[in-house]
This record gives structure tokens, C-alpha cells and sequence, in this order.
């Protein structure tokens, strides 16, 4: 993608495919969410199903969010709630020959977002840092 | 900054000031670092001495990686420990007057960096979102 223009970048030359993306399954307990969101150190990951279909994502904050008591964080919670309840749905999603300018405008509000297929299998996902590295390279064409 | 082009953009154009930003002191207890970040959502913020200049950054991930054990996460060490002994201070910086590509560079792995004066004073942060809500604004002028 070095020489390609900006403008004829498409969302597949620059997204992580699905095999490299960390994710957890819509019946996890939070304790697995958790376990894997401070392994892998990421903020939030896409949540599937056994399909390999795109259901949401779950990041810390809504997992912590969930088991802050009164008086402290109540960890035993976490083995009895499963990441479907909890997860966030309303996320925004691209696809594969979708454009370098569609990307850019769903990356503003959103640190990655999932790339699916028409029937809604995950493909993987484009981060803010890939569409960066891209407009880097094309500042210094 | 809608009509001044990319290459005249300075950071102090882009920046979110520091009364704005959420921020812990160096002496606090990874509890208050841990309810601060649930609490805002952020990921990471700065960290500050009394004086108010910078020492470093502290996110969630940091936080649970100190308290997990072999079976569980060990709440209560989370008042044992103070910010400045698990921040990260290997951290990039930016200065006001710095350009538009200066904050790019820095951006490309870092979701925010952190801008100071030159004695160190915190001044503010520039965010990922910040910058690509202005290159939106620079593609579509
Ligand atoms: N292990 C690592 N090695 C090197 N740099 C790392 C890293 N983990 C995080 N970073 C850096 O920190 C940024 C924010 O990561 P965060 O986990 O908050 O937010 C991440 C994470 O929630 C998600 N993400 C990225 N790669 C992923 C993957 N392979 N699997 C699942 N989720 C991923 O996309 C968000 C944006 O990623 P982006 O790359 O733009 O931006 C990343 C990257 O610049
Ligand atoms: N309360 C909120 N309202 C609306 N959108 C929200 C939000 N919290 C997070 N977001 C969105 O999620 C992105 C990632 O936030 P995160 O907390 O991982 O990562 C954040 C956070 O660690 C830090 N940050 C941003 N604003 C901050 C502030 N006022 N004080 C302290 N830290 C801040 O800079 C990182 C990048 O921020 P950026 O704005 O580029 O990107 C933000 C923004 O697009």
C-alpha cells in the first residue's frame, strides 16, 4: 500500500485479519473477558458468536463498571455474568471495499472498528493506529 | 482551525487543555488510579507531581496486571501501592508550538501524548481523535 493513493485505499489493504484479532466468545463469563483484555493489554476486543458472527464488543471499563460496589470491587461477580450481558452492540462496522474515507470518518469516534461480511462474519478490524501509519506515508510520498 | 491548512496547524490548535483533563497524582493508591479510570472510562492518564508537572502515564491494564494472582485478582494490594511505583514513564512528549506532523508521528503509537512546557509543566494532552477529526475536516475543505 506504499504507492497506492489515499484515495484508492480500501478497507482490506489496511485492516488485521480476523486469525490475528483477540477475541471472546457471546457466553464467556467476565472473568474470561477480563483475563484476556490484561493478557493481551487491549482496551476492548470483538465479541462473536460460535458462528464466527459479530455480536458486540467488551472493554474493561464495562466489565470493571460492573462489579464496582459501594465499598469496593465486588471480583466474585465476575464468574456469574456472561460478556453477552454486558457487551456494547451498537458499534459501527465496515466492510472489505469499503473506502480509506469511510474509515477515517467511523475511526473518529471509535479506536478500532469490526470489518464484516454481507451475512455478518467477522473479517477483522481496522485501527486508528493502521489508518495513521497509512497517512504518514502518504504525507511523505 | 476549519480553514487554516494542515501543514499551518500547531498542537496548542488541536490540544485539549489540562483543566479538561483527568489526571492522578503521583502519590496516590492504585484504588483511587483504578476508580478514576473506571469512573471517566478512560484507558490511561497523565500523571502529575504536586507541582504540577509530569512523571508519567497510568492505564487499567498496569493497574490488573499488579494485583492478578495465580487464582484471582488480589484487591486488596490496591491500597498498598502508590501510581509513581508502576507508571510508565518512557513516554513521548509534544510542545505547544510544536506542527500538525509532529503530533502525527507521535500519534502512531500512542492513542494520546502528552504536551508540556519547557520546564516540564503539564500544559495538555492531544488525542488520536482530535487529529483525524482534523484531517476529515482537511479532506472534505
Ligand atoms: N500489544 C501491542 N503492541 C503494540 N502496540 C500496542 C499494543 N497494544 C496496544 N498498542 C498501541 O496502543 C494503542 C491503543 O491500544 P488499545 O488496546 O487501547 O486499543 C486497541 C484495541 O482495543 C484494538 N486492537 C488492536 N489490535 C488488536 C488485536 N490484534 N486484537 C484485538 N483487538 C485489537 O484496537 C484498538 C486500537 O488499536 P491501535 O493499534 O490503533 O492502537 C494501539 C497501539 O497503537
Ligand atoms: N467520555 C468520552 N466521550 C466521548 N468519547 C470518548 C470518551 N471516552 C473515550 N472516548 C472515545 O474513545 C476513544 C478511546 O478512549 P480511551 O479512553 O481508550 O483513550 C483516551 C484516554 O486515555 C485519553 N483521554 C482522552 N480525553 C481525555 C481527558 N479529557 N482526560 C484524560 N485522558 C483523556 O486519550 C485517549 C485517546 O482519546 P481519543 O479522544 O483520541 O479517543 C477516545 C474517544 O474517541
Amino acid at each position: 500500500t506504499q504507492d497506492k493513493h489515499l484515495l484508492d485505499i480500501t478497507v482490506s489493504d489496511l485492516m488485521i485479519p480476523s486469525e490475528k484479532v483477540a477475541h471472546v466468545q457471546i457466553n464467556n463469563p467476565l472473568e474470561h473477558a477480563l483475563l484476556v483484555l490484561v493478557k493481551s493489554g487491549y482496551s476492548a476486543v470483538p465479541v462473536l458468536d460460535p458462528a464466527y458472527k459479530l455480536k458486540g464488543i467488551i472493554g474493561k471499563t464495562v466489565i470493571l463498571n460492573e462489579i464496582l460496589g459501594l465499598e469496593r470491587f465486588e471480583f466474585e461477580k465476575l464468574s456469574d455474568i456472561a460478556v453477552q450481558e454486558v457487551m456494547r452492540t451498537d458499534i459501527p462496522t465496515l466492510s472489505t471495499d469499503d473506502m480509506f474515507v469511510d474509515g477515517l470518518k467511523a475511526l473518529i469516534d471509535f479506536p478500532f472498528v469490526c470489518v464484516v461480511d454481507k451475512e455478518g462474519y467477522f473479517d477483522g478490524i481496522l485501527t486508528r493506529r493502521a489508518l495513521l501509519k497509512q497517512i504518514r506515508s502518504d504525507y511523505y510520498a
